[in-house]
C-alpha cells in the first residue's frame, strides 16, 4: 500500500508516521523543508515542494498512489488546488483535512472522497463526557443502533438482569458488565482490578459501582442513557 | 453545571457551542475582540480578557466553577501560566488542550487534570481505518477486553455460527451482526438499508459481506482482526 501525506502539520505528521510504523509505504511532501528534515527518518520518501506545482506532483509518482491525505487547512486556497490537481490526476481515494465547514463544502464539491474535521470532532467528543460524566461511551454501529457504556443507574443496585425488565421495558440488552474488585498485594498495598463478564445470564447480579455495556435502537439507548 | 473555555480556536469554539447546546452554562474568554463576537450569542456570557491577568480571571469568577477547558497551543507559555493560575485558586477540574508531547508533559506537571490531543488523536484514528479498511472499529471496553466490528473473514461466509468455532478456537463472541438489504421503492428506485441482528442465536447464518460485531480479550480480539 502506497500512501501520500501532503502538508505536515501535527495532524499530517501525526497520521505519516502512524502509517509508516503500520508498515504503509508512506510519501510525505511539504512545502516547508525543516518539516521535511524532521520527518524524513520516519517514512519512505520525504519531499520538499508546492503541491500546487502540478509537474512537481506528477513526478513523485501520485498517480500510483493508492490514496493522498492532503493536510493543509492554514492557506485554503493550497488545499483545494491541490485536491483539484489529484483529482484530474485521477488518483484513486482523496481525503483532506478541513479547516471550516466552508472550506469543507469545496473541498466535497471538488471530489474529495472524505473530509476530516479533527478539533471539531474531539470538541464534541469531549463536550458529551462532560455533560454526561456517567456516559463513557456511546458507539454508533449503524444508523439505527448504538452501544452505551454507563455507570448502573441507582434503580438497577442489587438486582439480578432478569427482574430489571430491561429488554421489555427499556428495549435495550446488556452485553457485558465491567466490575472493578480491590486487590491486596504481596507488598500488602490495595490495588483496584477490573474484570469483565461477556453475554451475562438473566441470573447475574448487578452491584453498584458497575459499568454497564448495553447494546439497543438509538432512541432507546437515548432514552435510557439519562435514568 | 457552569464550565469556562479559554481560547477559541477551532476547537475551543467547537467545544464551548457543544456545551451550551446540551444545557450546560457556558463562560468564554479570549484575548481576540473578533473571536468573543463570533461566539456571543451561542454562550451564557463572553469576555474579552488576557487569561494570565490573574486579577481579569478571579473577577468573572473562575473559583464558582464546575470545571475549566484551557484550549490554547500556539502560545504555550499563555497556556501554562492559565493553567497555574487556575489551580493556585483551586478550580475544581481543569483539562487543557496540548499542542506537543512537551507541552503535555509540563501540563501534567503544572496538575491538569486531563490533556487532549485532538490532532493527534484523529491522526492516529485516521491511520488505523486506512491500514485496515475491513475493520470499522476497534473500541477499548477495559484494560483487557475490546470490540471489534469488521467484514466477515472468507472462511466464515455461509457457516452458521455454531460451526465457526468462534469462541473456543478465537475466543471472541459475536454480539450482532449488521447485513445490508436492497429495497425497492415505489419509484421504482433500488436503495439499501442495513438491519441488525442482536445477540445472534447459535444457528444464525452468516453470509458474504455481513459486518460482524465481535467482543473478547484484547490479544484475541488482535490476532481475530486480521484473518
Ligand atoms: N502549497 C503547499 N504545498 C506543500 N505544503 C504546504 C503548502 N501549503 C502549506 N503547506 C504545509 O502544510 C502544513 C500544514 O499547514 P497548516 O498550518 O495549514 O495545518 P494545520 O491544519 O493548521 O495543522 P495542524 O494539524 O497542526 O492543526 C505546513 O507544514 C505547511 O508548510
Ligand atoms: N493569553 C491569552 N488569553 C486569552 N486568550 C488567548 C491567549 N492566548 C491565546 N489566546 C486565544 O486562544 C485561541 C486559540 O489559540 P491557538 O491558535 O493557540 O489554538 P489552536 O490550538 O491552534 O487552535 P485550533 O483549535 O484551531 O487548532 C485564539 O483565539 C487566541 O486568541
Amino acid at each position: 500500500m502506497i500512501f501520500f501525506v501532503i502538508g505536515l502539520g501535527r495532524f499530517g505528521s501525526t497520521l505519516a508516521r502512524s502509517l509508516h510504523e503500520k508498515g504503509v509505504e508512506v510519501i510525505a511532501i511539504d512545502k516547508d523543508s525543516a518539516r521535511i528534515e524532521e520527518i524524513e527518518d520516519f517514512v519512505s520518501k520525504a519531499y520538499v515542494m508546492d503541491a500546487t506545482n502540478e509537474k512537481a506532483l506528477s513526478s513523485v509518482g501520485v498517480k500510483d498512489a493508492d490514496g493522498i491525505v492532503v493536510c493543509i487547512t492554514s492557506d485554503i486556497e493550497a488545499s483545494i488546488m491541490t485536491c483539484m490537481i489529484l483529482k484530474d490526476k485521477g488518483v484513486r481515494k482523496i481525503m483532506a483535512k478541513a479547516g471550516s465547514e466552508l472550506h469543507a463544502k469545496i473541498l466535497r464539491k471538488v471530489g474529495v472522497d472524505r473530509v476530516i474535521f479533527p478539533e471539531q470532532e474531539m470538541a464534541h467528543r469531549l463536550a458529551e463526557s462532560i455533560y454526561s460524566p456517567h456516559i463513557f461511551e456511546v458507539i454508533d454501529l449503524s444508523p439505527e443502533y448504538s452501544i452505551l457504556e454507563r455507570i448502573t443507574p441507582k434503580f438497577m443496585e442489587g438486582k439480578v438482569i432478569r427482574d430489571t425488565k430491561l429488554r421489555t421495558k427499556y428495549g435495550v440488552y446488556i452485553i457485558a458488565i465491567k466490575r472493578k474488585f480491590p486487590i491486596v498485594k504481596e507488598d500488602g498495598k490495595t490495588s483496584v482490578e477490573e474484570k469483565i463478564f461477556i453475554a451475562p445470564s438473566a441470573d447475574e447480579e448487578i452491584l453498584k459501582g458497575d459499568v454497564l455495556v448495553l447494546l439497543g435502537k438509538k432512541e432507546n439507548i437515548d432514552k435510557f442513557r439519562d435514568q
